[in-house]
């Protein structure tokens, strides 16, 4: 199961519809400070299912939506969509027979939020059961945020018990 | 779940010193159990980098805390290899030598894990399969371009 | 004191938007009182980076925290300088051209000033006036070694 | 009023005596990770009176001290001592006919701890008030720890305030 493709739309600093191609192995994503490099990484975090927006850096909701620049209104929703391949078959077997599988998230300023599974609406805890079993749902090992990589050394040994549990 | 707890435990620490060793070149490193029953007790590291003497790892410096815990992250990966992982400038404390060992350990990763890596190091976008650049040309709007080195 | 902290405000507000300017080539910062009383309240930093809306600093990026942060350390240097400062690292997490505007303003500060640096930043390095080299040849043990670039 | 010259012996990972001496401008301090770089920073915080040695990366007094490696044993005590010239005359008046003071302290094992002004013995109480009044004495904005330059843009409105008042 990797990322095949993440598609960002009026979140944070992208009110261009803007698609990413993430082949296998590594992709770098470089860039000058402030551009929107970790912006792409709430994005990621956000879709698989994140409903803390203080984990996201923002204080509400309208902190994820673009809320304009100099030359650019405000927009009044956030999309972004995510596409997995499936060919380990490490989703759950409700998607066994899939291929791939795309997870959609917008959230309207009105405080509204949609989910889509391969354009079938649906809840958060689907998403959440979606991606739980594959090691991505909980927040510990797979996603390192910015200045975060020493966390595990400096937290509390019952805090670092979290990702044994995890990882089992 | 206490055998498996005890089970992944044992694992996640025979490779949490094979992977310290291979990017520190050297030294040691172990988990311990906080208490007796696994259930109920915490995790402590215990680690020396080469030459130096068994410490308490609040003593270590910044670039030798990230390095001890991008092996910890790797070998937690090699028992339960994650679908994908993002690593947001986690090389951003690392001396020339040390980004060059992680360098080279992401790379054999990679083989069968997907990573996306943000950083400002030339060196760890040289050795990336695929460069996505964003600039701001337009002041706060952020857009996709292509990247050369 | 609420007169000298009134003006200490006042002088460090005026500079704070220049210094600012000057690393973030644009763009404006200002601190504000969050109550009527100055004894009584604490300190807000508005700013925005050129062509940005003002916003809550806590969504600037990484490499913009740290620049804001070293735009007001600097600030209050040039109200009450220091007789020395000591800065461990503080350029890890800008890009080039922040380094070299960071880089810039430092050497003009250090006419008045003495700045003792630590960095990996081999732009920091070459721009220093004296380079102090520390190795541990010996595993475990400091030394002082001479550096050429 | 800059520092002259700063010698360690026995502190953190400076079993040798070694003396920098830092020229007015700019002085980089260079070297691998874990080299002992950020604890000359440590011993500039302790020798000009930090007491607390948790700001000092440590638990105990012990941690001060060369506690050893592979090829050395512990050693007993750890002293540092920092010279500063005072030609503009920024030292309380106590000191104004001096051109330079030396500033020095030493701890043993035992947890005893001495402290030296040009040579004569003196309390913590004295070398806290000889640099109080500099804008040395307090730690928030003239020297800045590993990780912590975003700390005033983190730091809540409240502790802002500590630096205004530093400054004043
Ligand atoms: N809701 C929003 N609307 C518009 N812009 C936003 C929004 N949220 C964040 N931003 C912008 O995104 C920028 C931060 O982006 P980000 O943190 O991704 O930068 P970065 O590329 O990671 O930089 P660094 O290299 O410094 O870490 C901020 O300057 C802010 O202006
Ligand atoms: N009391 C002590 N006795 C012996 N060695 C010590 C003592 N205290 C700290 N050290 C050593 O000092 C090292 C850390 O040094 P320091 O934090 O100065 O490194 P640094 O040069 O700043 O590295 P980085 O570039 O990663 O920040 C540790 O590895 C530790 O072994
Ligand atoms: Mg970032
Ligand atoms: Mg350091």
């Amino acid at each position: 199961m990797n990322i095949k493709s993440l598609t960002v739309h009026g979140f944070k600093s992208f009110p261009e519809r803007t698609i990413f191609a993430f082949p296998s192995g590594i992709s770098a994503i470089v860039g000058p400070n402030g551009c929107g490099k970790s912006n792409i990484v709430d994005a990621i975090r956000w879709v698989i299912g994140e409903h803390n927006t203080r984990h996201l850096r923002g204080t509400g909701l309208e902190d994820l939506i673009f809320n304009g620049s100099e030359t650019r209104k405000p927009m009044g929703m956030a999309e972004v969509s995510i596409v997995l391949t499936n060919e380990d078959g490490r989703l759950p077997a409700l998607y066994r027979n899939f291929t791939e599988v795309e997870v959609k998230r917008c959230v309207y300023r009105s405080g509204e939020s949609e989910f889509f599974i391969n354009k079938v609406p649906a809840r958060l805890k689907d998403v959440v059961e979606l991606f739980s079993d594959t090691g991505i749902g909980r927040r510990t090992y797979s996603i390192i945020e910015q200045g975060q990589v020493g966390w595990l050394v400096t937290a509390k040994p019952e805090q670092r018990k979290a990702m044994l549990e995890e990882a089992a | 779940t206490r055998e498996r707890l005890g089970e992944t435990f044992e694992e996640i620490n025979k490779r949490f010193d094979l992977v310290f060793q291979r990017l520190f070149n050297g030294g040691r490193a172990e988990l311990r159990l906080t208490g007796d029953d696994l259930l109920e007790s915490g995790i402590e590291i215990v680690a020396s980098p080469p030459g130096k003497r068994l410490q308490n790892i609040n003593l270590f410096s910044g670039g030798e805390k990230a390095l001890t815990a991008i092996a910890l992250i790797f070998s937690i990966f090699l028992i339960k290899p994650s679908p994908f992982s993002v690593l947001d400038e986690v090389d951003a404390p690392l001396d020339d030598v040390n980004v060059e060992r992680f360098n080279m350990f992401l790379k054999e990763l990679a083989q069968d894990n997907q990573f996306i890596v943000i950083t400002h190091n030339k060196r760890t976008m040289e050795m990336a399969d695929s460069l996505l650049g964003i600039t701001m040309e337009e002041a706060g709007v952020s857009k996709l371009v292509t990247v050369e080195l």
